[in-house]
This record gives C-alpha cells, sequence and structure tokens, in this order.
C-alpha cells in the first residue's frame, strides 16, 4: 500500500508524520520505503541521510530505477529513497514532458512488490510534485495543525483529491486527517478539532498528535522520535496511528 | 522600500511576520502595502480579507495595475493586495513569458511611489513566484523558526539569494534573520538561535519572536495581533521588529 502524506500548508508535520509513522509500522514488523520527494530533504536528514549521492532527481528527472537509490536507516525494516536540492529542477523540467503526471507512479512500480508500505513525504505545495504523488499512492493521510491557517487551506486541499479521483487516479482514498501539534491549553486547538470532526467526521483519525518538544529534537539526532525518546508523548501517539492506519486500511 | 518575506521552509512565520510587522509599521504612522503572493492567502484572510474579487493572480498573469486590486484594512494606513486560489497557475503560465522573473517588479513601480513599505508575502517555495519578489523587492527579511529544520534550508536560500544578486537584482540586500516561536523552555531553540548569531553575526535581528498563542489566535479574528491584544509578548516583539527594521535601513 502507498500512502502518500499531503497539505500544500507549509510546517503542519508532514515530515515529522513521515518519519515517525514509518519508524512505528517498522516496528510492528512492516518492511517500509520512505520516499522524500519533497527537495527540501527533511525526511532523509530527519534518518541521518545527508547529501545522498543519487535521490529522487535521478529518478524523477533522468529515469534511474528506486532501486538504485535506496538506503537502510538505523531502524531494520525502514528503508528510506532520498530527495536532494536538484529535485527542485523538476518544477521546470516536468510540465514539459509527456505523461508528466504519472513519472512518480511508474517509478514506484518496480518496487511496490519488495515493501509492505511506501510512504512519500510531499513538499508545502499543489505543483506537478505533489499531484505525481496523488497519482502514485493508493491512499492518502493529510496532517491538519491544530491551528487557524492550516484549517483553512483544507478546502482547496480537498477539491484537488477529487479532480485527481475523478480522472488521473480513481482508486485513490483519503486514510484519515490526522491532528497535529495539539496543545490541550490553547482554545484554538480545542475549536480546529472540534471543526474538523463536524465537518469530517470518522475521517478524522482517532489518535491526536499532541506538542511534544522532543518531536522537535529528534531530527537534530538524525534518529525518530521512537528511538531518541520512546517514552515520550510524541512517540506514543506515533505507534498508535501506526496501528491506527493498519486498522483502516 | 520593498521588503520581502521569505523562506522556502513552511511554517516558519512568514506570514505571521508579513502582517503583524506591516500592522506594526502603520502605528509608526507608515504608509503601508502588504501584498499577497502565495495563493494560500493566509496574508489576506489574516486580516479579514476572503474570497477578493481581483487577486495578485489577475495582476501578474492578466496584467492588471496593482492599484486596481488594493483594499483598505481595519489599521490606519495599512492597505493590502490580496492574493487568491487562481495565483496557483501562475507556476505554469509564468515560466513561458518573456522576461518572466521581472513580472512582479514591473507591476510594484506603479506603486512604489504611493507607499513608504511595500511588503511582500511569500510561499514556502523557491518557485517563479519566489523569485519574482526577489527581483522586485529591495531588502529581504528571512524567518528562522527555532527549529532544526528550519535551520538546515537556510544554506540553500542564501545560495538562492547569492544568484539573483550575481545578475537579477544587483541591489537586493538581506535586511536580517528574524528568530520565531522562541521557547525559552527548549534546549532546540537556544541551539537555534546560538547557531545563527554564530554563522550570521550581526545579521540576526535583536528582537526575537517568542511563541505566543495570541499570535495563533488573531489571524481567526481576521486582525494583526496589535489589534487583538496589543500587551501581548508577540505584539510587543513585532513592534520592536518594526523599529528595528526602520533603524536598519
Ligand atoms: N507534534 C509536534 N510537536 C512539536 N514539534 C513538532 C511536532 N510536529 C512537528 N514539529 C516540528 O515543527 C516543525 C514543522 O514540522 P515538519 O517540518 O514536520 O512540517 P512539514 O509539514 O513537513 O513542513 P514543510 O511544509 O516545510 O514540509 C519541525 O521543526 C518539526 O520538528
Ligand atoms: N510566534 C508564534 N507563536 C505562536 N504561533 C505562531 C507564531 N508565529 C506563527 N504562528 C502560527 O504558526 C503557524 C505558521 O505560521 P505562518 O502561517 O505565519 O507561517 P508561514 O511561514 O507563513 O507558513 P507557509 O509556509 O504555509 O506560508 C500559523 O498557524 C501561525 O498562526
Ligand atoms: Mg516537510
Ligand atoms: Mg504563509
Amino acid at each position: 500500500m502507498i500512502y502518500a502524506v499531503v497539505n500544500q500548508k507549509g510546517g503542519v508535520g508532514k515530515t515529522t508524520t513521515s518519519v515517525n509513522l514509518g519508524a512505528s509500522l517498522a516496528l510492528l514488523d512492516k518492511r517500509v520505503l520512505l520516499v522524500d520527494i519533497d527537495s527540501q530533504a527533511n525526511a532523509s536528514s530527519g534518518l541521518g541521510i545527508v547529501q545522498a549521492p543519487l535521490t529522487m532527481a535521478d529518478v524523477i528527472l533522468d529515469g534511474r530505477p528506486i532501486a538504485d537509490i535506496v538506503v537502510p536507516t538505523r531502524i531494520e525494516g525502514l528503508f528510506v529513497a532520498p530527495s536532494g536540492q536538484d529535485l527542485a529542477g523538476a518544477a521546470v523540467e516536468l510540465p514539459g514532458r509527456p505523461e508528466r503526471e504519472f513519472v512518480l507512479r511508474r517509478a514506484l512500480e518496480e518496487v511496490r512488490g519488495s515493501y509492505d508500505i511506501i510512504i512519500l513525504d510531499c513538499p508545502p505545495s499543489l505543483d506537478l510534485i505533489t499531484v505525481n504523488a496523488l497519482v502514485g499512492a493508493d491512499r492518502l493521510i493529510v496532517p491538519v495543525q491544530c491551528e487557524f491557517y492550516a484549517l483553512e487551506g483544507l478546502s482547496r486541499l480537498l477539491e484537488t483529491i477529487t479532480a485527481v479521483q475523478a480522472s488521473l487516479n480513481p482508486g485513490l482514498r483519503v486514510t484519515g486527517m490526522l491532528m497535529t501539534m495539539h496543545d490541550p491549553r490553547t482554545r484554538i486547538s480545542a475549536e480546529v478539532i472540534g471543526e474538523v470532526r463536524k465537518h469530517f467526521g470518522e475521517l478524522a483519525f482517532r489518535a491526536v498528535i499532541p506538542r511534544n518538544v522532543r518531536l522537535a529534537e529528534a531530527p537534530s539526532h538524525g534518529e525518530p522520535v521512537i528511538r531518541y525518546d520512546a517514552a515520550s508523548s510524541g512517540a506514543v501517539a506515533y505507534s498508535q496511528v501506526a496501528r491506527e492506519v493498519l486498522q483502516r486500511d
């Protein structure tokens, strides 16, 4: 099953979710590939991989097989297809290509059988790279920060998803919306969660990710929070999300 | 003077800085135009302007004069050139245009004389829209969230700025790097501030923006924090930044 973690709003926890959900699923004995398609390459560095010699730019721009770029991580069962700055070139090069929305989907076809779960960490945009992820994925996970601006952008994201379902990828489904950076002391968190549950009901994950500084510290050590501090509220929450993802699909 | 507020990392406080710096400068008797060039249109809605009939998409894609789309806000001296979803079309339409990097700069030329300060709120990317902002601006303000991933992206941003200075906009200067969402209780905040001051010295603003929930609440009321809660630590900090910006330039 291929999951894209998407939301064009910046800084809502896409990378934090991709890395920590991936690690939690690996600890549940799944074989997981994390594909970093953001040229910021945060998911790669959050797992200790910096300046990878081969990246998703080689796959998307030069047709290299994904299997050639995959590297292992310190977590057994978790592998990464790293990103790099060159991927930024895709915004200029891809639009002129035939079947430009299917480049990632074709690349994923040859590794799909080697992993139980593939996770795509997307950049903060609805550009062609993100559309490639919507076309290449089976399921979507939408992190929603418990803040006003993050709520505002949801309707536009869902319109884009509906458009992709109608034409390019009819089988695409939203697994759920994951509330992130929840701070029980603030009114705004409760308001946003209330709105999401009202409009989207069951589509909102039961598990909620709390604001937890250990989640922000872990990437500077190059490891997921489940390794950095397994007892932290952030690590516990992502383990719950992993179980809920397996139940939902 | 035209300021672009830029950082390709998502969610670091670009919009919060644009809106609240703009409002604080207006309260210091400056005539300020806030130009929203992010198709998320958060700066527009953060000032109470939703679904504007004419937006920056009409200016950038159809050549309409900016003066035609400017609307007032509840803050005397603060005006907005709102954004809209259509601006997302620029990523596909602009690349094929002649002098595509100068579209915004030309549009700003006809209003430059009517305002003391113009602020450009940029999207989370280094795409052609952001390059237009780097070419159209005189000065840059770079919000840097006090977190690991935000630190990582700085060198790439500075490379892009240097490239623009070398060819498209030699007069461009960085006014400063503004540390945002600082939480004195966390080690990571202190580490990031230490790194930025070590590498960039005086370029880092003396004023630091604390993490303050009033900053996150204000947009849901359609007003800057200086109106929503003038005594809050967020409002006080942005007033300090406004004064420091005027001193620096
Ligand atoms: N639950 C949390 N508690 C505390 N900090 C968090 C949490 N989730 C994410 N963070 C921190 O917040 C910042 C933004 O998160 P992250 O980078 O994962 O978001 P993103 O959506 O991937 O951003 P971008 O849009 O730039 O890709 C990071 O510095 C991260 O470490
Ligand atoms: N100092 C602060 N304290 C608390 N919350 C803040 C602060 N600054 C910004 N926020 C909140 O954090 C979130 C991200 O900030 P903002 O939207 O301004 O960042 P941005 O860089 O403009 O994001 P994008 O990359 O999507 O354009 C918003 O919900 C905002 O209200
Ligand atoms: Mg990310
Ligand atoms: Mg913004």
